[in-house]
């Protein structure tokens, strides 16, 4: 564990619970991409199947457990409690487009052919692609409400940080793996053009609006 | 195998 490593998944739990809160305190998920919930919710109960068959840390069981626990939460409050607010119409983006090809990916190009082995591939690249319904949905309605930003800046900010840690471990302890450093590297390049405007119109405290 | 140092990351 690193500061990089801490800051990363600080900066994950921070996303999830910002977005719990939005649609609690609201008692809406208006903007929100239930697809990408969905999509997270499968990263998590592939890649954390060791639950079950090795014991690592209290930290890294208890994360895993929140990480898990919540993203469920989070589907239930869209598809079931407050479905009346879920803007299905706008949440349109072809799911099983990037979940089919990823698990034949996964199958194809991973460390070790086994089931956990490439049931963690498969989270580890579907991961990196998770968000593009939700970026699909802002980029369709043309605006985001401010917490939404917050949100998606801070899970953007997750995979960034897990870079530096990667970077960080190559150095301390010459490792690297290069499914995890490729995977992190597209999923933070598909955050640039948010962070962009994120940094120049949300810090300055003015709505997210898109570019049509 | 080369994941086992990986395990700890989420």
């Amino acid at each position: 564990m690193n500061i990089f490593r801490l800051a990363g998944d600080i900066s994950h739990l921070l996303a999830i619970f910002i977005l719990l809160i939005k649609i609690w305190r609201s008692r809406s998920c208006a903007g929100i991409s239930g697809k990408s919930q969905v999509l997270f919710g499968m990263v998590f109960l592939t890649r954390y199947l060791d639950l079950f068959t090795s014991f690592i840390s209290v930290y890294n069981t208890v994360m895993k457990v929140i990480f898990i626990l919540a993203t469920l939460v989070t589907i239930y409050l869209v598809f079931f409690k407050f479905r009346a607010t879920y803007d299905s119409n706008n949440d349109t983006f072809r799911a099983e487009l990037l979940v089919i090809p990823i698990a034949g990916l996964a199958v194809l190009v991973n460390h070790e052919f086994s089931l956990f082995e490439i049931l963690w591939t498969f989270s580890i690249y579907l991961e990196s692609v998770s968000i593009m319904p939700q970026l699909y949905m802002i980029s369709k309605t043309g605006e985001a409400e401010t917490i939404t930003s917050h949100y998606l800046f801070a899970l953007g900010l997750y995979r960034g940080l897990y870079i530096v840690n990667w970077v960080w471990r190559y150095y301390t302890e010459q490792f690297y793996d290069w499914i995890a450093i490729v995977a992190g590297v597209v999923q933070t390049l598909l955050y640039c053009d948010f962070f962009y405007l994120y940094i120049t119109k949300v810090i300055k405290g003015k709505e997210m609006s898109l570019p049509a | 195998r080369i994941r086992t140092q990986l395990k700890d990351e989420l």
